[in-house]
């Protein structure tokens, strides 16, 4: 693991002495080597090495252990402060309803997602009314349809009309289930849309016009746990075209290390709201920065 | 001759980045750059481009050395199982290698084993109809290894060619869903004694290094035979699968290139490597 490898790369600082841009290179090596293999951007990792070099350099070595022991709290603590340090707030309308647009790649579990934000605003005593404009995917409403189910929440089924699937359909949808969302006193509205490629440029103007449309409070990038090295050219263009309040890192309950989350973080300066944790509707917390700093850490 | 001419140093760390940034793997690419020093250094290549094309064959190569043509199925149905973590695709994957079996003039017959996720058997039967292919379903919350018994039952009496089978996402790291992948596996040998003749792990093209460790347990608990890599329509590069090639000895065997029944490729090494240098 990380401490020992530190451990082995301090075997020159043992005892007495300070950090030194020499003394700490083959320190930084593991530690970047750690993060990439964590799957934190290699760009961010340069910047997160920079930073830590020098935090480190100059620090005095006052034991044999000190110097691993420094390092990990210096490494610890520069990826607690990119995270940002308190669990971030959902933010409410000052005038109902909340509306909370779920936006993300295909397969990153936005449609479980919606069910489980469902569920989660019931807990805290809200209503709310749940929408599926995902006219695309095969079985996509049906399939939010049976998870309002599952947890009993308002769901604005409306009626595609044999209208061809699109863009004009998608905003018919949404602009319903907002009224229906009104007319029955619930106080959130959660969209819930088709998972889409950052680089498909007829399908973010879709979702531009969905944010032109309802003003969402939230809304909120849902991003998979494992992604690798491109989690930060989807996450930056969702963000650019849309301005992301919060992330949502989903399938948190397998074992990859979620470094996505920091790269994610740091290009879209957006934090870490919740996380998912298995595919029941309850299987949803909201995000502690240091719980994921020890996973990708190792 | 001396060994020790130089290679351009620049160009290498620039050929290691781009390897990074396709989610081969640190160790990976380290690995790969320090055979491409050796050899440049041996071979005398000095220039960027030199060293590209001496990268672009060795990645090709541990992509080749995988490929292996499919083994002659002793008796029709050739059944294929498709497995993985949540999300990745094996439905819609499912449908298109539906629509290109029956390209080639083949009959086909799907299962829908997800009898656990929402509306999953109801998206794999807009897939039948899109291709033209009959499914074997049960009823929501079904025992997936009884609806894959019948579907195997079903495509041996219709002397179908080739029997997709559609499992739900599950997660590596749960065990029980891993024993009950097995257990498919075993009802499967049972009654087809060379069946699953094809177990493709179906991978995100976004997937990090998580990738491996998928691919290990998957193939303890299911036996995959090759992979399929999803989403490469997008800016992903998928170079886990290299990763998985050289550690695993995995082959890709298609990769899917977008949501629509035609979008589906067999695996093209050269295109692949081409696409990941850049
Ligand atoms: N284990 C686990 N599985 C999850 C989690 N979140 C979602 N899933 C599963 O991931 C798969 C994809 O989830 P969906 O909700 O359909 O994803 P989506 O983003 O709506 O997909 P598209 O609409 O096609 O883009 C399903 O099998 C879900 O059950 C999670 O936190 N943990
Ligand atoms: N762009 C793109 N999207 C794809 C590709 N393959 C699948 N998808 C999309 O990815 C999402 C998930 O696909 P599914 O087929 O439901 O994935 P799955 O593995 O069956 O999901 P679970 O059964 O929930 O584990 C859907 O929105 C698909 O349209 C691909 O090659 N390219
Ligand atoms: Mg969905
Ligand atoms: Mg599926």
């Amino acid at each position: 693991n990380l401490s020992e490898k530190l451990q082995r790369a301090f075997k020159n600082l043992r005892g007495q002495g300070t950090m030194t841009e020499e003394n700490i290179q083959e320190a930084l090596r593991e530690i970047r080597v750690a993060l990439l293999e964590a799957d934190v951007n290699l760009n961010v990792v340069k910047d997160l090495i920079d930073h830590i070099r020098e935090k480190a350099i100059g620090q005095e070595v006052m034991t044999a252990l000190s110097p691993t022991e420094q390092v990990i709290k210096i490494v610890h603590d520069e990826l607690v402060t990119l995270l940002g340090k308190d669990t971030a707030r959902f933010q409410f309308a000052s005038r109902p309803p909340t509306v909370i647009l779920m936006a993300g790649l295909q397969g990153s579990g936005k449609t479980t997602t919606s069910g489980k934000l469902a569920a989660w605003l019931q807990k805290g005593g809200h209503r709310p009314m749940l929408v599926s404009v995902d006219v695309y995917r095969p079985a996509a409403r049906e399939q939010l349809r049976v998870v309002a189910q599952s947890i009993k929440a308002n769901i604005y089924q409306g009626d595609t009309k044999g209208e061809p699937a699109g863009t004009p359909l998608v905003e018919r949808l949404a602009k319903e289930a907002r009224r229906e969302a009104v007319i029955t006193g619930c106080d959130t509205l959660i969209v819930d849309t088709a998972g889409r490629l950052h680089i498909d440029s007829d399908l973010m103007d879709e979702m531009a016009k969905l944010k032109a449309l309802l003003s969402p409070q939230e809304i909120l990038f849902v991003a998979d746990a494992m992604t690798g090295q491109d989690a930060v050219r989807s996450a930056e263009e969702f963000h650019r075209r849309l301005a992301l309040t919060g992330i949502v890192l989903t399938k948190m309950d397998g074992d990859a290390r979620g470094g996505a989350a920091l790269s994610i973080r740091h290009v879209t300066g957006q934090p870490v709201k919740f996380i998912g944790m298995g595919e029941k509707p309850d299987a949803f917390e909201p995000f502690h920065p240091d719980r994921i700093v020890g996973r990708i850490l190792g | 001759i001396a060994l020790t001419r130089e290679v351009d140093e620049a160009a290498l760390e620039d050929l290691e980045m781009s390897l990074i940034a396709s989610d081969i793997g640190v160790t990976t690419a380290a690995e790969i750059i320090e055979r491409l020093r050796d050899r440049g250094k041996r071979q005398g290549i000095r220039n960027g481009a030199e060293l590209k094309d001496l990268l672009r064959e060795h990645l090709k190569q541990i992509l080749d050395e995988q490929q292996r043509p499919v083994a002659k199925v002793a008796a029709p149905p050739e059944v294929i199982m498709m497995v993985g973590v949540n999300g990745t695709g094996k439905t819609t994957t499912s449908g298109k290698l539906a629509a290109w079996y029956r390209a080639q003039a083949k009959t086909v017959l799907m299962c829908a084993a997800d009898t656990f996720r929402a509306a999953a058997i109801e998206q794999l039967e807009v897939w039948g109809e899109r291709s033209g292919v009959e499914i074997v379903r049960t009823k929501q919350g079904g025992d997936p290894s009884a609806v894959l018994f019948d579907a195997l039952q079903a495509a041996k009496s219709r002397h179908n060619d080739v029997l997709i089978v559609d499992t739900a996402g599950r997660l590596h790291t749960k065990n029980s869903l891993m024993a009950e992948l097995d257990k498919m596996r075993r009802t499967t040998q049972r009654i087809i004694p060379d069946a699953p003749h094809e177990v493709l792990l179906v991978m995100d093209a976004t997937t990090g290094q998580n990738g491996l460790q998928q691919a290990r347990l998957f193939t303890e608990s299911a036996g995959v035979t090759g992979i399929v890599l999803t989403k490469l329509d997008g800016t992903a590069k998928g170079g886990i699968a290299i990763a998985i090639a050289r550690e695993l000895k995995l082959p890709v065997r298609f990769v899917g290139v977008g949501e629509k029944i035609e979008d589906i490729l067999p695996f093209d090494s050269g295109a692949f490597v081409d696409s990941l240098l850049g």
